[in-house]
């Protein structure tokens, strides 16, 4: 009501058009970051790549059509919720790899989950993505294994080993649905992956961080349902 | 709905677009440009009580003869969302990982009277 002097629903004087928007655009930071729950807007320290990051989104995309096309493909947890409960927030959420390598033919891969997701939802499935660049002809065997710390000290633990066959140049997906529903529990969710490959193969990574075939994670989580009292 | 654009101090949904490089939101929030957040202004008197939620019936007929025999009594009834939709989000969270959600509930459609 900039025209009238005052505000013709509550019957107070009208703000000034500049203090109004003021007070809009505050509402509006406030309400998006109350509802990711996030105490500030995020700090991004290091972004990844353009090119890393349209590929994930492309072969999210294609993860999806497949599994629509192949339900029974992916194996993970309870079933996707394609129709979410009423007023649920799901969230899909891509984390890329921080590597650390520990021989010339075998690296860990950290990926760390925000606090914010994680201590706010349940897991609905979540695939590692790896990219294979074979150097050489024939099977390769290659062994994964995902590791957890050791609460009885400071080394890791295997959770789980899962020895691969490849064949040629190209994407494979893993199932780490129940390791990082294990995480999120924790006060510092953060899954480590430990590749290894034979000794004339090299580094198991693309050379550089910024490849587009950098190995990530895609997480579906939904939020957890608020806990709600009955009255009878 | 009606959309405010005229002088009626009327019941209306507000158009109120915020521009995330306006604010400096755009280097962790990729994709939508920005959010509208729309909202709904304007009077309710007793006669516009329901409208446009009540659809033209024998129940509106009734209800307005009521109205009409208690405007002595007239109390306003408010302005508010008769239709929403869910805010699409691709973000950076603070471990520079990207995001994707849908916020239920944030764009307010159209407005009417309760």
């Amino acid at each position: 009501a900039a025209k009238s002097a005052w505000c013709p629903a509550c019957g107070v004087a009208a703000l000034t058009p500049g203090t109004q928007r003021d007070a809009l655009l505050a509402l509006a930071k406030q309400s998006i970051l109350a509802k990711l729950r996030l105490p500030a807007r995020p700090n991004i320290p290091h972004p990844p790549s353009r090119g890393a990051l349209l590929t994930a989104l492309r072969r999210m995309r294609a993860q999806r059509s497949d599994a629509a096309a192949f339900p029974g493909m992916l194996r993970d947890g309870p079933a996707p919720a394609r129709s979410p409960a009423v007023g649920l927030q799901e969230y899909e959420i891509l984390s890329f790899a921080e590597s650390e390598s520990s021989t010339s033919h075998s690296v860990h891969l950290h990926f760390r989950f925000s606090q914010e997701v994680a201590g706010n939802t349940e897991i609905l499935r979540a695939t590692l993505y790896l990219f294979w660049a074979s150097p050489s002809p024939g099977a390769q065997p290659i062994t994964v294994r995902l590791l957890q710390p050791d609460p009885a000290g400071p080394n890791m633990t295997v959770t789980s080993e899962t020895r691969l066959e490849v064949q040629r140049s190209g994407w494979t997906t893993l199932d780490v649905g129940p390791a990082v529903r294990s995480l999120f529990g924790q006060e510092i969710p953060r899954l480590t992956v430990e590749l290894e490959v034979p000794e004339d193969w090299g580094s198991p990574l693309p050379s550089h961080h910024s490849d587009s075939h950098w190995p990530f994670v895609v997480t579906q989580a939904r939020a957890r349902t608020p806990h709600r009292v009955h009255r009878r | 709905g009606v959309d405010c654009g005229g002088d009626s101090p009327m019941c209306c949904r507000q158009e109120f677009f915020v521009d995330f490089k306006e604010i400096g939101w755009e280097d962790w929030i990729i994709q939508p440009e920005g959010y509208h957040m729309n909202y709904c202004s304007g009077l309710c008197p007793l006669h516009m009580a329901g409208i446009p939620g009540l659809a033209a019936s024998f129940h509106t007929a009734v209800l307005n003869r009521i109205k009409a025999a208690s405007a002595a009594a007239a109390v306003d009834s408010c302005c508010v969302p008769t239709q929403r939709r869910p805010l699409s989000l691709l973000y950076y969270d603070r471990d520079s990982n990207i995001v994707k959600t849908d916020i239920p509930d944030m764009i307010v459609d159209s407005c009417g009277c309760t």
